[in-house]
């Protein structure tokens, strides 16, 4: 998920 | 989302902020490197070309928009308006900035977590983001003293990277399998770079007198 690749920051 | 994350989101927004109203209202753009707010805007439209197709909150989008839109304004303002680009010192401002995009291109095609065309230019964006800071540094050793507002500027955008690195840390802790090497080092030689900019500010400030860089 985007969570797990790190991109859900900015 | 945790209190270190959205400290350096509001920090780093600080800083765009601090530098937007600062050229809107005096209408100068005097001690600011143009160079770095290329790179800023290029770090920008290269870590968010997922804010069309991957929603991952309000928040998320509202602030990406936020930091593109003011990114790019800072460039139109200093390239094109009228009255500010004309303090624009760009016979100090020389450093080759393409020098840093390249190495930082061939490294993000080595170094990263996917070998994707949006992967590897979000691991771009991020070491562009570690380095973007080094033509501002540098215009300031040659100019030699900094007005308030861009020592505030550099030391907000300082910070929100260190506020980052304790997000990180948080997130590890807190976050079963999230280790991600490449932002943490990235971000840690970001901070880094900030050292002896925030060392010099920190003792202007408790010395109250006018910062002065060395030379």
């Amino acid at each position: 998920t985007k969570a797990h690749l790190g991109h859900d920051e900015l | 989302m945790n209190i270190f994350r959205f400290a350096g989101d509001m920090t780093h927004l600080a800083s765009v902020l601090v530098l937007l109203l600062k050229i809107h209202t005096i209408k100068s753009c005097a001690g600011v490197s143009l160079k770095t707010q290329e790179l800023y805007a290029i770090v920008f439209a290269t870590r968010y070309l997922d804010i069309f197709t991957d929603f991952i909150s309000l928040y998320n989008t509202f602030m990406k928009l936020v930091f593109l839109g003011s990114s790019f304004s800072i460039v139109w303002y200093m390239r094109s308006h009228k009255i500010v680009r004309r303090s624009y010192d760009k016979d100090q401002d020389t450093f080759r900035h393409y020098f840093l995009i390249v190495p930082c291109l061939l490294l993000a095609m080595i170094i990263n977590e996917k070998f994707t065309f949006r992967e590897v230019l979000w691991t771009f964006s991020l070491f562009l983001e570690a380095v973007a800071i080094l033509p501002q540094l540098v215009l300031l050793q040659r100019t030699r003293n900094i007005d308030n507002l861009t020592g505030q500027y550099i030391f907000l955008l300082g910070a929100y990277r260190a506020f980052y690195i304790f997000n990180w840390i948080y997130r590890y802790f807190t976050e079963p399998h999230y280790v991600h090497w490449i932002p943490w080092i990235a971000g840690l030689l970001q901070t880094l770079l900030y050292g002896d900019f925030f060392y010099y500010y920190f003792h202007s400030w408790k010395n109250n007198k006018k910062l002065q860089l060395p030379a």
